[in-house]
């Protein structure tokens, strides 16, 4: 059974080999040991956790090559089967231990044929050890089946789908780029953030990040399920539950890889329906994204898409029709990404979405069927195939949105914003801009 | 399709049973299970493992079912809920 909360309260974990394989013929301890230290470092590379060896039987991660019945009410069956498991975070004796099945030949960059690849079976089960329980994305690594090899342990990058997972879990690991203001108390020794992952709210973001509460979107998209909010450099980003993963915006080139280094914001954004791939707008250029690395070949330009030269101020594709439709000023294009050919008739004109303002900011559709329209701090819902805006919109992006749940004004900028609100030090930080002194501190 | 072997049908309840898609043996019944179930029970797991979902144990999903695979069961159910002593 999965515990209520499964997952680790601390966040420096230890871990240990205790059993070896008894003919340890095929992989030597030190390649054991290696490969069990890399595929704990692909949850932690991207996860605020740390994983370190210990020689003492109270590591809190004990792995184990045993077979057959070992009094953990999962017995191993030989070779074939059920090859390995882990137990899930929690208080219990045996919460992270992780055992794998001796009867098993495990091997090391062998060809799928010749045995069970243990680096790929290890991060499967140390997903397990630190709360993943399995799934059936095809992609995942915390599918239940063995799948092969996954390549070179140094190399190895998680799939999306089990990064977003563990995000939920422990939130985002923070690179020394992403950590506040520098301060020379702080040290590679003391990661003081590492501890924090719930407390990420009292992290101000820097001098030029926009206010999530208050701002006009550049663009907003549906992506793999989750939905993106892009201002200038930066984004915010929502899982599939519609929880916020940061109130930190990240920026956008440390994520989004391809764009040019100078790139001061996206005018559209959208995911392409058949294959998926993302595709990026900004003036009269285009690129496409395969995940979120920029294919090559682009920019491109967009009469590619036979949009006119003036760029795009939104793309969504309707869930209704599975078409992809842009939209400039007052106007609308209907796009057929399967034929990927404008189809004909169009533009139009937007009248003939009721109640939606011209000049949009953005659209998207979202998991409950509905498509939304974005424009400075509000939205407007259309359900299903309506073309007519739903009554009671439109509403504020920054409330139903991005947790900006104290927001009172319908003038934000003349307000304290929610996070001013909540913590004592950001609104220092704001009386304190209106001081000559910080203002010029701050562009120092 | 060729009918299940008695032994095939033995080896698919035990597995749907160990990974969760079928409840725990019941300690006076033994494994019977119904039809209804038993089908619920196998498209579920199909779904979960990207097959067409059937509801019958057909070649595809006894060839899934005989794929080396990690021990933990794939439908989880809340500890508080559960009447087994230990996972």
């Amino acid at each position: 059974a999965l515990p209520p909360q499964s997952k680790w309260n601390k966040r420096h974990l230890s871990w240990r080999v205790r059993t070896f394989p008894k003919e340890s013929h095929l992989l030597g301890r030190d390649t054991i040991r290696a490969l069990m230290y890399y595929a704990l470092k692909a949850w932690s590379d991207i996860a605020p956790l740390d994983f370190h060896e210990v020689a003492s039987s109270r590591a809190d991660i004990q792995i184990d090559f045993t077979k057959a019945d070992h009094n953990d009410g999962y017995p191993f069956d030989g070779p074939g089967g059920t090859v390995a498991h882990a137990f899930f975070p929690g208080e219990r004796f045996s919460a992270g231990d992780t055992h794998f099945d001796d009867d098993e030949s495990w091997t090391f960059r062998s060809p799928d044929s010749h045995g069970m690849d243990l680096f790929a079976v290890a991060v499967h089960e140390f997903g397990h050890a630190i709360g993943l329980a399995h799934t059936s994305a095809m992609e995942s690594i915390m599918r239940p089946y063995y799948q092969g090899p996954v390549g070179d342990p140094l190399k190895y990058d998680l799939p999306y789908e089990d990064k977003v997972r563990v995000w939920q879990l422990y939130g985002v690991r923070d690179s020394v780029s992403h950590t506040i203001q520098p301060d020379d108390s702080y040290s590679a020794e003391s990661p003081i953030l590492l501890d924090l992952p719930e407390n990420r709210s009292i992290i101000l973001p820097s001098g030029d990040t926009p206010d999530r509460c208050s701002t006009a979107f550049d663009a907003v998209a549906h992506i793999r399920g989750e939905a993106f909010f892009f201002k200038g450099k930066y984004f915010w980003r929502l899982t599939r539950e519609k929880h916020l993963v940061s109130l930190r915006p990240a920026e956008i080139s440390r994520f989004w890889r391809g764009l040019p280094s100078n790139l001061d914001g996206v005018d559209a954004i959208y995911e392409r329906p058949g294959d998926h791939k993302i595709v990026f707008f900004k003036g009269v250029k285009y690129w496409v994204f395969k995940d979120n690395h920029a294919e090559e070949g682009y920019p491109r330009p967009i009469s590619d898409f036979g949009l006119p030269m003036e760029g795009v101020d939104a793309a969504f594709v309707w869930l209704h029709n599975d078409k992809t439709y842009f939209f400039k000023d007052n106007q609308y294009w209907r796009f057929d990404d399967h034929l990927r050919q404008m189809d004909t008739g169009y533009p139009k004109d937007m009248a003939l979405w009721k109640g939606v303002p011209p000049k949009l900011d953005d659209a998207m559709r979202w998991s409950d069927g509905s498509s939304y329209f974005f424009k400075g701090t509000e939205y407007w819902q259309l359900q299903d195939s309506a073309m007519e805006v739903e009554p009671g919109f439109p509403r504020s992006v920054g409330r139903d949105w991005l947790l900006c749940t104290d927001m009172q004004s319908d003038s934000p900028a003349t307000e304290p914003n929610v996070t001013e609100r909540t913590h004592p030090r950001a609104r220092n930080h704001a009386d304190h801009a209106e001081s000559s002194y910080e203002v010029c501190s701050c562009t120092s | 399709a060729p009918s299940l072997t008695a032994s095939q049908m033995d080896t698919g309840v035990d597995w749907l049973s160990k990974f969760g898609y079928l409840p725990p043996p019941d300690p006076v019944t033994g494994q019977l299970q119904t039809k209804e179930a038993l089908t619920k029970a196998i498209k579920a797991m199909q779904k979960f493992g990207g097959l067409e979902e059937t509801g019958v144990l057909d070649q595809a999903t006894l060839v899934l079912m005989k794929t080396p695979r990690c021990s933990l069961p794939d439908l989880l159910v809340p500890e508080e809920s559960s009447n087994r002593g230990r996972r």
